[in-house]
């Protein structure tokens, strides 16, 4: 089964 | 002072138009250097940044930054009211409550004003920038739109395999499965048609076909789709402007 991630796992808040 | 006067209104109708679907609540950052956008859907699965740089305007003029937070279904609301041939100019003072736009017909003497509302956002920002990337490919945005509309009627997954030869597009799903293969080529006469794959190392990777659907809306921005992918970041999706882009940033599927 797939599973989505999300952007904040890999996108650092500015 | 900001005034940016589009040539032709319909440059920022369809820029509005590629994204209005997937995110509602946009900040666009205005500077010297032109119109600057960057907002994350509700589901923070697919981000959409946007610059617009001053060459795409026929007068532009920013005295000081200034930042128009602006609801996209009202934005794209006054947006029609305006003919594709308009001259658009979007004019906001330093501190705006609301942002005004003007829509001229210099041949029929016509000239249409609206104002916008404008409203507080309270967005994050996130840190886009120097991602490293295994492949790019570069090819047809009205190919890659159909691909995408296609393989999407199979499968809420569409899982893209590069390797030097060739880009596989590949959905399974409960009815059946589909795959389009895209080999490399340089079309001569037209440059547009071509597709170009860069490759550091083969990729793998799933994405969620609702959001590709959102992507493919800039295709009417540019002829061509560059696409980034790398299994450490998300996927980045770029339409190319005279000056300037739209990029969408799309989080990968994996397996659990």
């Amino acid at each position: 089964k797939l599973k989505q991630t999300s952007l904040t796992k890999y996108f650092k808040k500015t | 002072m900001l005034e940016a006067k589009f040539e032709e209104a319909s440059l920022f109708k369809k820029v509005i138009d590629s994204f209005k679907d997937c995110v509602q609540l946009v900040n666009f950052n205005c500077s010297e250097h032109g119109i600057a956008a960057q907002a994350v859907d509700d589901s923070r699965v697919l981000l959409v940044s946007l610059s617009i740089g001053t060459e795409s305007f026929q007068d532009f003029r920013c005295d000081r930054n200034v930042t128009l937070g602006a609801d996209l279904s009202s934005l794209s609301k006054i947006l029609r009211c305006g003919n594709n041939n308009d001259n658009l100019t979007l004019i906001a003072d330093d501190t705006p409550d609301s942002l005004l736009l003007l829509f001229e017909d210099t041949k029929k003497d016509r000239i249409s004003e609206y104002s916008l509302k404008l409203m507080d956002i309270d967005a994050d920002f996130l840190d886009i920038e120097g991602m490293q990337y295994d492949t790019t490919i570069t090819m047809p945005s009205a190919e890659f739109a159909k691909v995408v509309r296609d393989l999407n009627q199979l499968s809420d997954s569409l899982n893209i395999l590069v390797t030097k030869d060739t880009v596989k597009f590949v959905a399974e799903g409960d009815i059946g499965s589909g795959s389009v293969i895209v080999k490399p080529h340089t079309d001569m006469d037209k440059p547009d048609d071509s597709v170009k794959v860069e490759l550091d190392k083969p990729v793998d990777l799933t994405f969620g076909s609702k959001y590709l659907l959102d992507i493919i809306k800039g295709a009417g921005l540019s002829n061509q789709i560059t696409i980034k992918l790398s299994s450490e970041t998300p996927a980045l999706f770029e339409f190319g402007l005279q000056s300037g882009y739209l990029q969408f940033f799309l989080a990968p599927k994996f397996n659990e």
